[in-house]
């Protein structure tokens, strides 16, 4: 989860 | 936030600009293949997750990246290859390759192919301007669509630092992006001597031409 969070920027 | 879409904008921009240049003056001259080839890489490591990319905004702009880059890279290496000399663009991009798999392998935040090509993505954008600013510095001066082309490029990521810096304090878990903000400083480091030149020339009207 906390790796997923940071990958919704370009 | 407004930072992130104008950064995000900026970066759109600085590939319109980019084409612009190409096709109007119908040359690539001053641009280094080497730096576009690399953000090829950027993006095909960094967008290995596009199948799963569940936000149209994101989607969309990935698709648009990786898209004009292949483009880009056509152009220069086909349609108007007699324009792109070598001889100008002489970075030794295996130093950057081997600096951002190096950080890659060494801190991912998770040892799973993803996370290790992402933070290899991260680290090599932050450096993969470095063929195009040493070709500037070789040539000593840049046409006008080419220094537009870097200034909104780099824009792009030094507007993400307001964008980190306003999600910290707006967002409940205040968690930072130590591979993302370490990187994005370093590249707009990076750009911070160019900017300069841009900001007291180009912007003034003037040609861009180093002291």
């Amino acid at each position: 989860k906390e790796a997923k969070a940071k990958k919704d920027e370009l | 936030n407004i930072f992130r879409v104008l950064g995000d904008f900026s970066h759109l921009a600085s590939i319109f600009i980019l084409l612009h240049k190409i096709q109007q003056l119908k040359s690539c001259s001053g641009i280094s293949f080497k730096s576009q080839v690399l953000y090829m890489l950027v993006y095909i490591t960094r967008y290995l997750d596009l199948p799963w990319t569940s936000s149209p905004y994101n989607f969309i702009f990935k698709v648009l990246f990786i898209s004009s880059e292949l483009y880009i890279i056509y152009l220069m290496a086909r349609a108007y290859k007699p324009t792109n000399d070598p001889n100008l663009d002489t970075f030794h991009v295996e130093f950057l390759l081997g600096f951002a798999g190096l950080l890659a392998l060494l801190f991912p935040y998770k040892y799973t192919i993803l996370e290790v090509f992402w933070a290899f993505s991260i680290w090599l954008e932050s450096v993969a301007i470095l063929p195009q600013l040493f070709m500037l510095q070789r040539t000593g001066e840049a046409e006008a669509m080419t220094a537009h082309y870097i200034a909104a490029l780099g824009m792009y990521r030094a507007l993400y630092i307001p964008n980190w810096i306003y999600r910290y304090f707006s967002e409940p878990t205040h968690k930072v992006d130590t591979i993302a903000v370490t990187a994005g400083i370093l590249q707009t480091i990076l750009y911070s001597d160019f900017f300069w030149i841009y900001y007291t020339k180009v912007m003034r009207g003037e040609k861009f031409k180093l002291p």
